[in-house]
């Protein structure tokens, strides 16, 4: 049975997708096949692992509304052992149209029983809200990884957020828990950068990942060549970060 | 009649917040009666100012519905010339409950009658989507300012953004133009930074203001003290760079 993490904030530009990414190609390179769904309709995830948005006849949405199945709609990327359920720049429109949906709130975890079976990791990125398609994300998935870039402005939504899980938790997913809350754009030689650090060390506890996820122009530059950083250069700062993002993540799965 | 821009992107973390703040306080500081509206329920620009969301008891939501009057809910801010109409986090359900409005695209535009003349620009910070509220801010607007982060995925929504900039000009506000693309956390010392910008401006040419906001930690640091970065390190090159804007936009009005 695959695990379900979904990567969520509301707040924009925090990490999201560039974890989503480089969390997945981490699963893939250490052999645990691994199924990213890309539920952002800035498709963001998908160009970034080289989709391109012209081919995609369906996405995310129309198998979530049952016009597309989900096997026909997931593609084969360039990294061995991870596929994409990929997302279209159409889709923005979309959460107004789930709004009439029965179950509306489930379509996703509906979708996934299907394939749940044929991945050991399936990673779900958020777009910045909480709106519909987020919800339904939080609710198909086992559990959910905050990025939280070292900035100011990170730290004030993330109350909101959490109680956005307890809502989802109460009425939609006794289940979903908590995989941690991951620190983003980190840079040692900024006050604010230490400062936030240690905040969110101090309020949230074990909560937070041992991993620090560096700035590191690295993982910025890889999404124009459509790959992920352990592809594009494998011995950077960013791709070392992920790579232990996922060790950490087995072994505490491994434990329990 | 005050000039009203609309700050938008539904790309993430790209500056929208920290341009509409430190644009506003510059207007202000240059003796232009400017009011700030928080249109993004993360409500960053409310308490980047100072606003104490505790003390929020009606937002820019109540106003639109009509259960508040815009009058009492404008507060002052601590830079002299310059007004909030404040966002509160609550406001996150909010944009499903306008949906069913008559005129729903309408009702920002519609509450910015009764001020528009108290002030000589009217900055609307929007949240990262292109949803209902957005498309009340683009109504609402006379030109909309596009933040752009110099960085690869920055470029990606833009055409999309375009698109629904073209469709509010056709079906709800023909009057409406671009102000300009501004290009923000530029680090001249990147590659990646320089490529973006030269795509950019190579791309659309006079669209792009000549102003750039270069990556600088001041502005980062502002909002934890509650000041825009004029009032908090006023020689830092992101004060005189958003000051450099402010001069930009009203000279390129007093042309016309
Ligand atoms: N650790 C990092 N070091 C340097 N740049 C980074 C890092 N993480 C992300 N970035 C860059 O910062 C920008 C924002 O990251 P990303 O797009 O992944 O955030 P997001 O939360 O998915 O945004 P959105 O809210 O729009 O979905 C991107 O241009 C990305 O390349
Ligand atoms: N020029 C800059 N130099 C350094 N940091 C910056 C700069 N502009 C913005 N920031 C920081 O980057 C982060 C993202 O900026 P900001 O919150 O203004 O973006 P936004 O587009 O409003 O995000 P959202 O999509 O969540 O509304 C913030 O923490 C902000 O302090
Ligand atoms: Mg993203
Ligand atoms: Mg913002």
């Amino acid at each position: 049975m695959g695990k379900v993490i979904a990567i969520a904030n509301q707040k924009g530009g925090v990490g999201k997708t560039t974890t989503s990414i480089n969390l997945s190609a981490s699963f893939s390179v250490l052999e645990h096949p691994t199924l990213l769904i890309d539920a952002d309709p800035q498709a963001n995830a998908s160009s970034g692992l080289g989709v391109d948005p012209q081919e995609v006849t369906s996405s995310i949405y129309e198998v979530m509304i049952g016009e597309a199945s989900i096997r026909e709609t997931i593609q084969k990327t360039n990294v061995p052992n991870l596929d994409i359920l990929p997302a279209h720049i159409d889709l923005v429109g979309a959460e107004l149209e789930l709004v009439n949906f029965e179950e509306r709130n489930h379509l996703m975890r509906r979708i996934l029983e299907e394939v749940r079976n044929d991945y050991e990791y399936i990673v779900i990125d958020c777009a910045p809200s909480l709106g519909l398609i987020t919800v339904n994300a939080l609710t198909a998935a086992d559990s959910v990884l905050i990025p939280v870039q070292c900035e100011y402005f990170a730290l004030e939504g993330l109350g909101k957020l959490l109680n956005t899980i307890k809502i989802v938790q109460t009425n939609m997913n006794a289940d979903l828990c908590i995989e941690g809350i991951l620190l983003t754009m980190y840079d040692n030689r900024l006050r604010l950068s230490n400062q936030v650090l240690e905040d969110v060390r101090k309020h949230f506890k074990n909560f937070v990942f041992n991993t620090v996820i560096y700035r590191n122009v690295r993982l910025s530059e890889a999404p124009s060549f459509q790959k992920p950083v352990l592809m594009y250069e494998a011995t950077s700062k960013g791709a070392v970060n992920y790579l232990n993002l996922a060790r950490e993540i087995i072994q505490k799965q491994q434990k329990n």
